[in-house]
């Protein structure tokens, strides 16, 4: 394996991705899926943790693009380039782009995933046979409304289990017009269209009007690749039109696609009756591309791997279809050497989509009465908080904070919450309720804020209770609702929808302060009554949830408290 | 048995033009791939042989290593693959 100059990598675990178009060869759902699947083949031997984001920048920006496609790296048409993506670092770095004059599959030939129908959305079966004739692509015979269907199961007759195929009749790709499918006719600058058209666009995708009138209502999207349904074409100038059979080439008629007239062998077809009068062609679909593989190379990529020099490595850097993949002994040396081993459990197998918060038990369920910890009183379990005063995290424990009580956090994933511990027993000064806390590590100081008072703790020794204007906060401010710790001796303490940034050391409000929170911290709630700082992550608390902001100040989860830091 | 059909090559509108000749394949693939100009580690820029930049590129690909264009180079070049170059400047 090789790592790029300097082994760059990302400076953080919990990477980031989204996804900015998609390819028309294949459902949305199904590049979905086959990315994600591309992302787990690095998360199961590393401790990385991918999150796609739907809006805003992610890491690793992930797009399909033809030709000069908006970086110095043009691709080359079909074949050829398929994909390059970048090493990690800020802007252009740690994107991935795709060949969009490639074809993308699965691999193995058509990868189409069936909408309505009775198949709930299975893949179709290739070939099937209906009323005794067998079909490799999907068809309308059958049907009086042009929509092309395949059976998913091999003989249609006998199951009767069918779903419909990619269709502009039934949707669209990206656009603006959320997935609606083509309204046809549509006018288009005073023209009309009874198709999709690469009208109006250089880079040749396929595009339609949802509505009759384009020129008015400026709704559109994108046309699916019925390269499953009559033999699209890809590529060529005719990329995704069906392919016409007979067709005239050089005075010759042909009934299929040839690679006359071609030195390298690919086989083509006219998208009209005569390609000596017309020459509208294109290339005929083959197995493609799988766009799992090529997207698990480019995130290898993406991550800090650069290229191997062993063939059976994935990140070789030739495209070779594999059934079952396994990645190679190499690849894992190579991307351990930059993360690490997976430190977590080991991965599970794919299951139903488990929601990244638990939700609360039926309370109609008997709940399963596990030995829990003996509280010293058990009518103060942690678990039937909705709403704790502060938690904050004390040498390395998270504590959470309520009427004179507290409850401790180990830091290992599988621990569980130890307590209720009495506050006034370890910090006598101290009122029963905290609104926020922080420590300053290095000057081994514990500050505690209530109301409009602060109070310093140095061992058993305390300072305070002391008017909070003594440190700059405008004595306007009913309390300080959470602090977070900003490195080199500023803390950021919130109150309301404003915070400001006291220097530990002065004793001092920052100039240019207060800013609003949810200027600078977007995403999360104005109101939040706890801001603390956790394992490399922000947490906003309200109510019974957290909103988790990660280093690059991007909400990448919301959860539960309860279940999801108490481990109830 | 007819005479073989003369192939005619036909340029088809809107084909990216990739009718050139093995040679010129070859310094395009070595030059896009990082083989011919490599950057030494002080940043000296050197041009190396397109027989040494072969023998390379046959390494990094477990062909065997002769500085010739042959037939399995040619073919590997010619394979689809990812845009990032093998050598890593």
């Amino acid at each position: 394996y090789q790592t790029f100059e300097g082994d760059l990598k990302w400076d953080h675990q919990d990477v980031t991705y989204r996804i900015i178009n998609y390819t028309p060869d294949m459902e949305p759902s199904l590049i979905d899926e086959a990315f994600a699947r591309a992302f787990k083949v690095w998360s199961d031997v590393t401790p990385l943790t991918f999150t796609r984001l739907f809006d805003g920048t992610a890491d690793i920006m992930i797009s399909f693009g033809k030709q000069n496609h908006g970086d110095p790296y043009p691709f080359d048409g079909k074949d050829g380039l398929l994909a390059h993506a970048y090493p990690p670092g800020e802007g252009l770095q740690g994107d991935a782009h795709f060949d969009d004059d490639e074809y993308w599959t699965l691999g193995a030939g058509p990868a189409i995933k069936t909408r309505y129908g009775n198949a709930e959305g299975a893949m179709c079966h290739f070939p099937f046979t209906f009323e005794g004739k067998s079909y490799t692509t999907c068809t309308t015979d059958g049907r009086s409304d042009n929509l092309p269907w395949c059976a998913t199961t091999a003989d249609f007759s006998i199951d009767k289990k069918y779903g419909f195929c990619p269709s502009e009749l039934l949707y669209t790709v990206d656009g603006n017009a959320n997935g609606a499918e083509c309204v046809f006719p549509f006018v288009f600058l005073g023209e009309k269209y009874d198709s999709c058209t690469t009208e109006g666009r250089t880079d040749g995708y396929r595009w339609c009007a949802t509505t009759s009138n384009f020129d008015n209502d400026k709704t559109y999207g994108f046309c699916p690749s019925r390269v499953c349904t009559e033999t699209a074409v890809i590529g060529g100038n005719s990329e995704g039109e069906p392919c016409h059979f007979p067709f005239v080439f050089l005075g010759k008629q042909y009934d299929s696609c040839t690679s006359e007239g071609r030195g390298d062998g690919k086989l083509w077809c006219s998208t009209t009756d005569s390609y000596d009068d017309d020459a509208k062609w294109g290339f005929c679909p083959d197995q493609g591309y799988s766009l799992f593989l090529v997207a698990a190379h480019e995130f290898g990529h993406a991550l800090g791997l650069d290229h191997s020099n062993i063939r059976d490595a994935l990140m070789y850097p030739m495209y070779s279809y594999v059934k079952d993949f396994s990645l190679h002994k190499d690849d894992i040396e190579g991307i351990q050497y930059l993360y690490g081993g997976k430190t977590g459990p080991d991965p599970t197998p794919p299951g139903p989509k488990t929601p990244t918060t638990t939700p609360y038990p039926d309370p109609d369920e008997p709940t399963t009465t596990t030995t829990a910890p003996t509280p010293v009183d058990p009518t103060k379990d942690a678990c039937e908080m909705t709403k704790f005063d502060t938690i904050t995290v004390i040498e390395g424990e998270l504590h959470f904070f309520k009427d004179g009580h507290y409850w401790k956090m180990p830091s290992e994933s599988n621990g569980e919450s130890k307590g209720p511990f009495s506050i006034s027993e370890r910090w006598p000064a101290l009122p029963a309720v905290v609104d926020s806390a922080f420590e300053d590590i290095l000057a081994r100081k514990l500050y505690f804020f209530s109301g409009n008072r602060f109070w310093v703790y140095t061992g058993k020794s305390v300072l305070g209770p002391r008017g909070i204007e003594k440190l700059g906060l405008p004595n306007s401010i009913q309390k300080v609702e959470g602090a977070l710790q900003r490195g080199k001796g500023k803390v950021l303490l919130f109150s309301g929808e404003n915070y400001w940034r006291l220097d530990v050391k002065d004793q001092k409000i920052d100039k240019g302060y207060p800013r609003y929170t949810d200027v600078v911290f977007g995403g999360v709630p104005n109101d939040a009554h706890d801001v603390f700082q956790y394992k490399g992550h922000i947490y906003f608390c309200r109510d019974r949830f957290y909103w988790r902001m990660n280093s690059r100040r991007q909400v990448d989860r919301v959860g539960y408290v309860k279940y999801d830091l108490l481990k109830c | 048995w007819s005479l073989p059909l003369k192939s005619v090559f036909v340029t088809f509108p809107g084909d990216i033009i990739k009718n050139m000749t093995d040679t010129e394949l070859a310094e395009g693939y070595l030059n896009k791939f990082g083989y011919m100009n490599t950057v030494q580690r002080s940043g000296f820029q050197s041009v190396v042989s397109t027989s040494k930049a072969l023998k390379r590129m046959q390494r990094q690909m477990g062909l065997k290593e002769t500085g010739e264009l042959d037939k399995s180079t040619l073919e590997a070049m010619k394979r689809p693959r990812c845009g990032v170059p093998d050598v890593a400047n």
